[in-house]
C-alpha cells in the first residue's frame, strides 16, 4: 500500500475515458479498460461505472513526454504508465504513455494488464517484490486471471472480499528457490545454461552468473503453457524438447522452433500416455529416458524410434530412488533424479544412488 | 584506467532510475557523499527485487534497471 492507506472512501468508483490509443480500435480499449477494472471488482466489493463527461474519480487517457501532470514519460519503452493513489484532482488518475505499442495479445505491451497494473496503484496498491504478482513493478506478458494471492491479500486488506464470493482462482506466489520442501517440474540443459521449471516460472542457472535468475516461462515462451511436465536437450541436434500434457515444443537456443506443438504420441508413445514426468538425454548412448508414472521408455534419437522391450520398472532399474520421478538431468556419467524435494545422484556404470541430497541443492541452496 | 563509454551509460541510467523509483535526490552533493547515496539506493534496489546486495552496479542490476516498467517509485513516499 501507499504510505498512510490511501483508499477510496466509497465503493462505487466512476471512470471516464478521455482519449484513445491509434493502436487499438475503440472498443478494444474499451474492452481492455472494463476487463482490468473487473479484475479488481471480482475480488473487492468495489464496483466501477464509466462516465463520459465531468470528472470522474480515475481519469483515463494516453500521453506523451510532458502530459500534463510534471511527471514526463520518456518515449518508447521504459516507463509504460503510471496512475495516482486514491484521493481528489490527480488522485486515481491513470495515465498510459502514447510512445508505446499497444497490444491485445503478447506482443509488445499488453494494454489489458498494464491497466490492471496501473488500477492496482489507482485503488491504493503499491508496487510488489513478487515477481509473479500483478503489482510488480516490471512488465512481462501472462495469460488468465492475472492476480496473485499477494495482490489479492493487498487490495482485500483495504476493501474487504467480494461479498458475491465469485469464484476465480488466484496464481500463485513465486516458488522461493530455497523453500526446503521445493520439487521440481522438469530440469533441461539449454547450450552449457540449465533450466529448471516449476509452476509458472523457470530458474536459469549459467556458468557465469553467480545467482539462478527466475523468470516467468510465458514472459520468455508466450506460446509454452504455463506447465512443463518434462525437458530435454538433445545436443547433437542442438533443440530442447519441453512436454507439456499430451503436447511438446522444441526450442532452439531460446527461439520456438517452427512446426510445433506436435503430439507426444509421435515419439512413438501409446495413446494411454497423457503426460510424461520427466525426460533426460544420456549422452553416452544417444538414447532419451522418458519418464511415465512408475515406468520409463527408452526412445533412441538416431532413429527416431522408441527402443524394444520398453516401459520397463522405474524401482526395478534404478534400485533406491523409489517409484516415481519428477525431473531428470544427466552429467558426467551421473543421472540425477529429482523427485519430490530430494534429489538422487546415481551413477550410471555401478548402478547404484551415490548421494542423496535436497532438490534444491542445485539452486545454491 | 578511464572509464568506458558503457560504464558512463550504466551509471546515468542508474541515476536517473534511483531518483525516479527510489527515491534518491538530484542535484550535486558534497564530496563522497553522492556515491556513497547512490550504493545505499542500489542495495535498497536490489532488496526490493530479491537480487543479490551488493551496492554495485552489476550485469542483473542494470539489465533489471533497463526493462519495461511502471512510472511509480517502488519505495518511499508518493507525491
Amino acid at each position: 500500500h501507499f504510505p498512510r492507506d490511501l483508499k477510496w472512501k466509497t465503493t462505487n468508483v466512476t471512470f471516464r475515458i478521455l482519449n484513445y490509443t491509434p493502436d487499438l480500435k475503440k472498443k478494444v480499449v474499451d474492452r481492455a479498460v472494463r476487463k482490468a477494472l473487473n479484475v479488481w471488482s471480482k475480488v473487492t466489493p468495489l464496483r466501477f461505472t464509466k462516465t463520459f463527461d465531468g470528472t470522474a474519480d480515475i481519469m483515463i487517457s494516453f500521453g506523451t513526454k510532458e502530459h500534463g501532470d510534471f511527471n514526463p514519460f520518456d518515449g518508447p519503452e521504459g516507463l509504460l504508465a503510471h496512475a495516482y493513489p486514491p484521493g481528489i484532482g490527480i488522485g486515481g488518475d491513470t495515465h498510459f504513455d502514447e510512445d508505446e505499442t499497444w497490444t491485445e495479445d503478447y506482443h509488445a505491451f499488453n494494454l489489458f494488464l498494464v491497466a490492471a497494473h496501473e488500477f492496482g496503484h489507482a485503488l491504493g496498491m503499491a508496487h510488489s517484490s513478487d515477481p509473479g504478482s500483478l503489482m510488480y513493478p516490471v512488465y512481462s506478458y501472462a495469460k488468465g486471471f492475472p492476480l496473485s494471492e499477494d495482490d489479492i491479500e493487498g487490495i482485500q486488506s483495504l476493501y474487504g472480499e467480494n461479498p458475491d464470493h465469485e469464484k476465480f482462482k488466484p496464481k500463485p506466489i513465486a516458488p522461493e528457490k530455497c523453500d526446503p520442501e521445493l520439487s521440481f517440474d522438469a530440469i533441461t540443459e539449454l547450450r552449457g545454461e540449465t533450466i529448471i521449471f516449476k509452476d509458472r516460472f523457470y530458474w536459469r542457472l549459467h556458468p557465469n552468473m553467480p545467482e539462478p535468475e527466475q523468470t516467468l516461462i510465458k514472459n520468455t515462451w508466450p506460446e509454452i503453457p504455463n506447465k512443463v511436465d518434462a525437458a530435454y536437450e538433445n545436443p547433437e541436434r542442438d533443440v530442447v524438447i519441453i512436454f507439456s500434457g499430451i503436447k511438446m515444443w522444441a526450442l532452439n537456443g531460446y527461439t520456438l522452433v517452427d512446426g510445433y506443438p506436435k503430439y507426444i504420441h509421435k515419439l512413438g508413445l501409446p495413446k494411454t500416455v497423457r503426460k510424461i514426468d520427466a525426460a533426460v538425454n544420456i549422452r553416452d548412448t544417444g538414447k532419451t529416458l522418458l519418464f511415465v508414472d512408475e515406468e520409463y521408455w527408452s526412445f533412441d534419437e538416431q532413429t527416431g524410434t522408441m527402443d524394444t522391450g520398453y516401459p520397463r520398472s522405474i524401482e526395478d532399474d534404478f534400485p533406491g530412488i523409489g517409484d516415481e520421478v519428477d525431473a531428470a538431468a544427466y552429467h558426467y556419467g551421473y543421472l540425477n533424479l529429482y523427485h519430490e524435494h530430494t534429489q538422487f545422484e546415481y551413477s550410471y556404470s555401478a548402478r547404484k544412488v551415490v548421494r542423496i541430497m535436497r532438490a534444491n541443492s542445485i539452486l545454491n541452496c | 584506467k578511464p572509464i568506458s563509454t558503457e560504464e558512463k551509460d550504466k551509471a546515468v541510467l542508474a541515476k536517473k532510475y534511483l531518483q525516479r523509483f527510489y527515491g534518491m535526490p538530484a542535484g550535486l552533493q558534497r564530496p563522497g557523499k553522492s556515491s556513497d547515496l547512490m550504493q545505499q539506493k542500489i542495495r535498497e534496489m536490489q532488496e526490493f527485487f530479491k537480487l543479490e546486495v551488493t551496492g554495485k552496479l552489476d550485469d542483473k542490476t542494470v539489465e533489471l534497471m533497463e526493462m519495461a516498467r511502471c512510472g511509480v517509485p517502488d519505495v518511499a513516499e508518493y507525491n
